[in-house]
Formats: C-alpha cells, structure tokens, sequence
C-alpha cells in the first residue's frame, strides 16, 4: 500500500501546482532552509486527517492555505491529494489505486474525497485505521520530533504502542 | 486486550534490544513495563546502554546518542507491524558521520517492506537514496519541485537556491 | 525600572530588526510588548518575515529559518548587554550551508566582544575558528582532550574515534 | 573577562583530570556523537551554580560524579575549576585571575572555592551576579535550545529581556 503520487495545489508554500511521484525504496528529499520540505511533510498529515493546526505548525487551519508572496496573491483554497496503490487491496475499496483528497476553502468549508467520490473526513480516518497506515505515531517523524519517545513520559510512550498492537 | 499487548510488547522489545546493539556496534538496551501487574495502564520505561559505558538515565545520553536510541526504538515497533510507507523529517540532524552511516544501513534493511521518505541536509544520506527530490524558491515565497542527479550532491551546493535554479 | 527595561528593550528590537536583515539577506523582523501599557508586567511578542515572503506567525517558518531567527534574537540581546564569553551548543544542526555560513560570518562580528565557544559537526563551522579542540572517547566511556588542526578538517572523518585516535 | 582555562576531574564522562585552554576569538570543541562535548559545557553551568540537577540533562546531581566504564570504577568526586581573565577587574577581587572550583562528593556534600578560598555557592553566584557572565539565558545556548526563545510563551521571553535590563 505504497504512496504512488502526492499533488500539492495552494498548499502552505505550493502556490502552484506541484506532483511529486513515488516509487519503491527511498527517496531522498533535499533542498535550502526555508523552501517547502517539511510542507510536503504536513501535506501528508493533511490529507490523512490531521485536525490540529499546531501540528501543522499553524495557529489555526487556515494557515495551510497559499496565504500569498512577493508576486503572488493569496489563494482562495489549499488542496492536496495522496495517491496509494491499492494491488494488495489492503485498503477496503475494490480499486487498484485509491486517491485522497482533502480542500480547504479560505471560508473555511472543507471538500474530501476517495477516488473523486466526495466523502466525509472520517471515512477517510476509517479507512486508513487498520492498515498501519494512518496517522500513526511511528510511521511519519515530523523534523525536531524523533527524540519524543524518549522524552515523553512513560504513559504518553505507552500510546504508541497500543498503535502498535 | 492484555495478550495482544503483551505479545507486541515482547516483540518490539526482541526487536529493540537487537537493533539497538546493531546501531551502537554493541552495548545494551531494553523496555520495561513499570508495573507488570497492570498491563493495560502500565507506563513503559527504556534503558540504554551505550557500549563500554556503565548504565545511566537515558536523559544523560548525548545528542546523537538520543537520537540513535529512538531511532532503535522507532524501527523496532515498525519491524512488529511494518507500516507500507515511512516519512522521516531530518531525523539524522544530530548524528555524526559515523552514525549517519549506521543509520542509512539501517533503513535499508527495511526498504524491501516498506518505502522510505527521507528529508535531510546530509550528503552522505542523499548519496544512500534511490531517488531525489530537489525542492527549491527560485520565486520568493513559492516552492516549486525540481529534479537533483546524484552527481549534483557532491558537486554543487545543494543548500545554494541559486546553484539549483 | 520602567526606564530601564524600555532602554533595553528598543535597543534590543533595533539589533534584532538589523541582525534579522544582515542573517536573511534582507526581510523584515520586530519585537512587540503585547501590553504596552503594562511595561512591567507585558509578555512579548516575535514577528518574522524572511524576504520575499508575507508575513506569517513563526511557528510556520521551518526549522532553519526559526533557528536564523532566534540567533538574530539572541544576539540582538547580546549586543545589548555583551556577555564576555558566549558557549554555543551545536545551534547549527538545523542549518543548510549556506545559512551555516551567515551565521558563522554573524560570530565574526562579535568577536572584537566576546570569546566564542562553539560545538559543531559542521566542517564549515570548524573552518571558521581559531582554535580547534577535539574530544574523544578512545578507551571506551573516558573522555579525553586532544588537539586537531584545521588539515584534518577536510582530510579525516572527525566524527570517526578510530581517526582521531 | 573571558575565560581563561576549564579543568574537570572527575566531571560526567571526564574521569581523568583534563584542561582545556581558551584564547580569545572562536575556539571550536569538535568529536563523535557521545564523546564529551556537551558534558564541557555542562560543567561550566555547574560551577557558575547551576543547582538544577534536570538542566545538567541528570535524575539527580550525583549524576555529574564519573559513575565508572568498562575499565573503570566510579570515582568518590566530580570537581571543576573555571578561571577567568579578570585584568579588567570586573569581578570584584583585586587578582588579575579568579578561579572558581566546585566539588561534589558521592556523600551529597560539596565544596566551593573562589581562588583556593572556601566559600558558599551563594558567594559565586552573587560575585557573577552583575557581570553578565553569570548563569544568563543568553551567553550559553545548550544542543537543542535554540529555539526556545521563540517557542516559550511571551511571559518566560520576557524573563530573559529582564537579565539584560
Ligand atoms: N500558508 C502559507 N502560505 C505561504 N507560505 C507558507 C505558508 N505556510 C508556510 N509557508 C512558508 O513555508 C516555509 C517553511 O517551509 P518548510 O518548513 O517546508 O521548509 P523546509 O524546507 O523544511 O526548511 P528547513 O530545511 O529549514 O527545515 C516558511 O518560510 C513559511 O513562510
Ligand atoms: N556521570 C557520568 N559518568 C560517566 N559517563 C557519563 C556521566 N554522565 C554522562 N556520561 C556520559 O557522557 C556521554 C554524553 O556526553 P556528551 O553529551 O557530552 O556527548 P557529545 O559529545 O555532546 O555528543 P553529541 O555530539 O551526540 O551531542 C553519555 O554517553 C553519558 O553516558
Ligand atoms: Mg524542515
Ligand atoms: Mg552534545
């Protein structure tokens, strides 16, 4: 159930639309301080559920929206969609891909959907639950964040592997 | 319920334990569960044990040493449920030369199950990927994707926008 | 005194908004009491724009420009009042090279001041000092002192034990 | 003021007497993961009276004395000396030198020297109190506390504006 493709449209700093292919193995993703990484990090968090905007390091969700630039306006919505291959059928959907999308307008109106078919954010939560998949605390490690299981305190650790189990 | 915990439990320590001695080159580790007669609400304690040093608080180890001890830990529960995808945000920020190298071994022998994400400053883990990424802001404030060769990482500043444009 | 804590306090935002531009090559940066009628007693806030970008709450910007940011902030305070010493502790990790180098070219400015000492991986931070110290771990557990020239820099891995033995 | 010379024995992972010498300009402290660095700054913390047994990254302040390695047993004391420069008579001592020593027995029982003279720790910190060399938030940042200036809430910012005042 691998990612395939990651399309990123007003998305924090991809005021344009940006697709980024994946394949087996690892890929590496390089670049200057500032220039959109971790963005595509919280791009996939997004699109997963995430419901903080603190996690995304924002003050509010809004904040994921293309909020302008130098030559750029701001633009009136963010959207990001995750491409899964879906060969094992581990996802419960009958397709050889399952796509996700998620949207945010700027009036704060929320669109998701599985393989263009509009849905509710939950069943998009549900869906990825059981498949290791998910928003899971061990499979994403955000930057400044891999120490956490360290530090946290032994209750906080015991989360992650209920995840886990 | 309680025998899954357990089971997972006893499985991500097995793991830990073995993967921590691999990325130290030896040493000592384990989990504990604080209080074994309460499975289902039991915090869970580490100790590490870097080789030739005497046990101490985890809180004492270095930087990098953290680092590595999480990692261990990380890929430990990822080894007893393996997640299909896994995204790593400048997790080797703190480690030495030495140490990067033992962590980009260790990713690989979790490539054949898993596809790695890895966003990172270093050359030597750009050097140890399959495919990179190059996300740059030749347009101030607007990232956009650009493709990097592997002869690129040595030759050019990565971190340079101007070397990328 | 009231006095007192707004003389500091407009030197130090004139530092920081300068330090700001001189680290990010230009942008825009302020320091703000939220209660300026409470001098005394007021919090204070943090705004950042690195250049070409709108402004946004800092806990948006990454991990090298928040990093930029506080250096900016720290030695805006350091101006103000000069500490005759100032021990860093690997403040670079987050940095790419080329940040590493305005930050690197910041110390130089305060140097006239204040003695730096400076823990860094980076070869380029180790380029940019007058004395070198190594510490290493031979026998294992035991730290001991030993000298390094700057030829080793680029010759050896100094992040290896078994080099600097 | 600047610091002259750092001697540890005994010190965290320092088991043998060791002295570093600082000069002027940017003195750079370089070697593996885990190998002493951190352990350097945090015995500078120490002397100047750190009582903080957590900000020393230990359970309890008898984890600063050398507790063994594999060839190694515990020793019965950490101490460290730090000398300063002090031609510009900035600490109130009529000596062209002061050298400030803690001791920490395994008993729990310590002892504090300002120039080979007994004294109280509350003599060293008061004697550091107006020279802005003392234990301020921002002559000494430790690994990972960069960003703590931004991250903490408005009110604990203030408190390091305060030390400059
Ligand atoms: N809604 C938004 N609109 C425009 N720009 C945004 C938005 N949200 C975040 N940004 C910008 O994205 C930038 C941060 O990008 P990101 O964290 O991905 O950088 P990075 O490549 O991970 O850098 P580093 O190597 O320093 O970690 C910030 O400069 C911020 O201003
Ligand atoms: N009381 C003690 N006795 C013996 N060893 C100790 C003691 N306290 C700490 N140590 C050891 O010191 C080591 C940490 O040293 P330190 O934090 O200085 O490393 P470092 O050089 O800064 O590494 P990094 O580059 O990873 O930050 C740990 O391995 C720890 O076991
Ligand atoms: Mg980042
Ligand atoms: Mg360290």
């Amino acid at each position: 159930m691998q990612i395939k493709k990651l399309e990123l449209f007003g998305f924090k700093s991809f005021a344009d639309r940006t697709e980024f292919v994946f394949d087996r193995g690892v890929t590496c993703i390089v670049g200057p301080n500032g220039c959109g990484k971790s963005n595509v990090v919280d791009a996939v968090k997004w699109i997963l559920g995430e419901q903080s905007a603190k996690s995304l390091r924002g003050q509010e969700m809004l904040d994921v929206v293309f909020n302008g630039s130098a030559n750029r306006h701001p633009l009136g919505f963010a959207e990001a969609t995750l491409t899964f291959d879906n060969t094992s059928r581990r996802l419960p959907l009958d397709q050889a891909e399952v796509a996700v999308t998620r949207r945010l307008y700027r009036s704060g109106e929320s669109e998701y959907m599985i393989n263009r078919q509009s849905c509710r954010l939950k069943d998009i939560r549900e869906m990825m639950m059981d498949t290791g998949a998910g928003l899971n605390a061990y499979s994403l490690v955000e930057q400044g964040r891999v120490e956490v299981l360290l530090q946290s305190n032994p209750q906080e650790r015991r989360a992650v592997f209920e995840e886990a189990a | 319920s309680v025998t899954r915990f357990n089971a997972t439990f006893a499985q991500v320590r097995e793991n830990f334990v073995e993967l921590f001695r691999k990325l130290f080159g030896g040493g000592k580790a384990d989990i504990v569960l604080l209080n074994p007669e309460d499975v289902l609400e039991s915090g869970i304690e580490i100790i590490a044990r870097p080789p030739g040093k005497e046990p101490c608080s985890i809180s004492l180890l270095s930087g990098g040493e953290k680092t590595m001890t999480a990692v261990a830990l990380l890929m430990a529960v990822f080894r007893s449920k393996p997640s299909p995808y896994c995204i790593l945000d400048e997790v080797d920020a703190a480690l030495d030369e030495a140490n990067n190298q033992r962590f980009n071994s260790l990713v690989q022998e979790f490539v054949k199950d898993s596809q790695f994400i890895i966003i990172s400053h270093s050359k030597r883990t750009m050097s140890a990927a399959d495919v990179l990424y190059g996300v740059t802001m030749q347009e101030p404030g607007v990232s956009k994707k650009i493709s990097v060769r592997f002869s690129d990482v040595h030759n050019i500043n990565l971190d340079d926008p101007a070397a990328l444009a």
